[in-house]
């Protein structure tokens, strides 16, 4: 363990919370895209099926059954408790051209041709685009609310403190795993735009504005 | 350097 993966596992877990929180506490989900929420759930729990199998630490169990719980608890908000807010409009991105390339890019290019490693490599890719929903659905609405925009700066940002993180553990572990480190490439290239526009914006107190 | 076998990151 390093001190980027600690701060990019709990960006990663401030960002799921401050989505989860503000769905309940306004009892509303405008602006938030349910199919990205679905592909996030989607991806913990192909990713974590290994937690009946394997046994890695007591803070990797523990962080995997609160991801798998929070993307469930928020696909419920969105889709069940609050469905009367959910903005079927803009939340149009059509996530079957995400899925499909993941399945078949999974079965060819993977470490190990085992049912859990597919599932494995399948949440990998699938996770490097999950947020393409969301993202299309502020460019959409041309805007984000600022809580919105926090939680996707918290969620772009652990990907790219795990970035540091793989080139940490090459230079003094002397492992690496390429899947992971080129789909987080990607997945972390995804919110450049965005990181752009939060850092001139937002941070100045000023709203998220996308040019539609 | 080596491949990672285990996947021991979330």
């Amino acid at each position: 363990m390093n001190i980027f993966r600690i701060i990019g596992d709990l960006s990663h877990l401030l960002a799921i919370i401050i989505l989860l929180r503000k769905i309940w506490k306004t009892r509303s989900c405008a602006g938030i895209s349910g199919k990205s929420q679905i592909l996030f759930a989607l991806v913990y729990t192909t990713r974590y099926l290994d937690l009946v199998t394997t046994y890695v630490s007591l803070y990797n169990t523990v962080m995997k059954i609160i991801f798998i719980a929070v993307s469930i608890a928020t696909c419920y908000l969105i889709y069940m408790k609050f469905k009367a807010t959910y903005d079927h409009n803009h939340d149009t991105f059509r996530i079957e051209f995400l899925l499909a390339p993941a399945v078949i890019l999974a079965l060819l290019i993977n470490h190990d041709f085992t049912f859990l490693e597919i599932l494995w490599t399948f949440s990998i890719y699938l996770e490097s685009v999950a947020i393409l929903p969301q993202l299309f659905m502020v460019s959409k609405t041309g805007e984000a609310e600022s809580i919105t925009s926090h939680y996707l700066f918290a969620l772009g940002s652990y990907r790219a403190l795990y970035i540091l993180n793989w080139i940490y553990r090459y230079h003094n572990e002397e492992i690496y795993d390429l899947i992971a480190i080129v789909a987080g490439i990607v997945q972390t290239a995804l919110y450049c735009d965005f990181f752009y526009l939060y850092i001139t914006k937002v941070l100045r107190g000023k709203k998220l504005q996308l040019p539609a | 350097p080596v491949h990672e076998q285990d996947h021991d990151e979330l």
